[in-house]
């Protein structure tokens, strides 16, 4: 079973249409594992991205370098998995 | 186990076979209005169930709600499961739904990715796509929402088998999406296509894969603009609204322009609740506002389909 330990979702809100550009740039390296729950695509529309762990730094330091606004929209997704698991287990029982 | 309709839980959400389960107790209890179609099976043979409710007739004028063709959105199974409660409580009491199901069918499809909701509740709660194998690569499952034949393998969607919005070696691969196809084809007469996603609070019109406006878009926004109007007022939940590509990004393959070239001119998707607090985490106490709500405007929608037959 996958776990998400340790994995972010990062709200992420660009101020133009470099910064989306920076966005869909960060979209396509396939190496940080990134799970976009949404799509670069307005600068108005904020993107939510799933970080691994491992790649939590990368992403940060990307964002930060190209001056891109972000928050921790989930600090710790395995929380929230492990929380919905036992709710259903406690409603079954 | 439920044991009945009225004390199954629509609070929580469920696995597969719980939910396959109410289905058939929605058949036993009211046989008369329900009735239960298997349009297909699954790239790992799961059957595809779709729920038929008739008031009787030949092939009439028909409503498709699809939840669920991406499996880890889960309150859109969990929704379409409250939808088939309500329609059933409210056939006879409530004088708007009974006029539509006395002159329409309605389809249900809860279930849409069967194989991908049991592997989002076994193996990742984060599975999107479906679980097909794909040749040549490690990476499985293809985008059922970029896996129609309208503007297929366009801008928007991924030639890539391990990207999240792989359209698929073809049109139509998905046994999930080929089902509907047929089963669309086949019937001939549906007139209002609903296809439920969560999140991010958006009613979306075609089109997703060119940025030319469909031939209705004047009559698809009044009704948008409606029933987004009805569902804020229950609880206040804004919603933006408008053609995919215009109010959120290109998307080639998509649902619902297919079935708008189809002639289906009443077509509509739905990315529910939440605006991004939780995501596809959304907390359980938040299945039923968000399924009142979107009921408020697919009510909308359905009526119109019904008042304005074409």
């Amino acid at each position: 079973t996958e776990v998400f330990v340790g994995h972010q979702v990062l709200r992420i809100s660009m101020a133009n249409e470099a910064q989306v550009e920076k966005m869909r740039e960060l979209e396509t390296m396939d190496h940080l594992q990134l799970d976009f729950w949404a799509s670069p695509s307005h600068p108005e529309r904020p993107v939510d991205v799933r970080v691994p762990f491992t790649s939590l730094q990368a992403v940060k330091v990307f964002l930060e370098q190209n001056n891109i606004q972000y928050f921790i929209l989930i600090k710790d997704l395995q929380r929230l998995v492990d929380d919905e698991k036992a709710q259903m287990v406690r409603q079954r029982s | 186990r439920a044991l009945s309709v009225e004390t199954f839980n629509y609070a929580t959400y469920h696995t597969l076979n719980e939910i396959y389960d109410f289905m058939d107790l929605l058949v036993a209890e009211r046989p008369n209005l329900v009735s239960k179609i298997e349009i297909g099976y699954s790239t790992e043979g799961l059957p595809l169930n779709v729920l038929k409710f008739s008031t009787g007739g030949p092939n009439r004028p028909a409503i498709w709600i699809d939840t669920g063709i991406h499996s880890r959105e889960w309150v859109t199974q969990a929704t379409g499961v409250w939808f088939a409660k309500k329609i059933i409580s409210d056939y006879g009491k409530d004088e708007s739904l009974t006029a539509i199901l006395d002159k329409m069918d309605i389809f249900l499809e809860i279930i849409t990715n069967p194989d991908g909701f049991v592997f989002t509740h076994t193996q990742n709660r984060m599975w999107r796509k479906t679980r097909s194998i794909n040749a040549g690569s490690s990476c499985r499952g293809v985008d059922p929402n970029r896996n129609w034949d309208a503007g297929f393998g366009g801008l928007g969607s991924s030639r890539n088998p391990c990207s999240e919005t792989y359209h698929g070696p073809h049109a139509n691969s998905e046994p999930e999406v080929k089902a509907i196809v047929d089963f669309v084809k086949q019937h001939g007469n549906i007139k209002a296509f609903i296809s439920i996603h969560s999140y991010s609070q958006l009613l979306l019109y075609p089109y997703g894969y060119t940025k030319t406006p469909v031939p209705d878009q004047k009559e698809l926004d009044s009704i948008a603009t409606a029933a987004v109007t009805a569902l804020s007022s229950l609880y206040g939940t804004s919603y933006r609204y408008g053609s995919i590509i215009t109010t959120i990004y290109q998307a080639s393959g998509g649902t619902i322009d297919w079935t708008y070239n189809q002639g289906i001119k009443y077509s509509f998707t739905f990315e529910l609740r939440d605006a991004g607090r939780y995501g596809f985490m959304l907390p359980a106490n938040q299945i039923i506002p968000t399924a009142q709500e979107t009921w408020k405007a697919l009510m909308v929608i359905m009526e119109h389909a019904r008042d304005h037959p074409y």
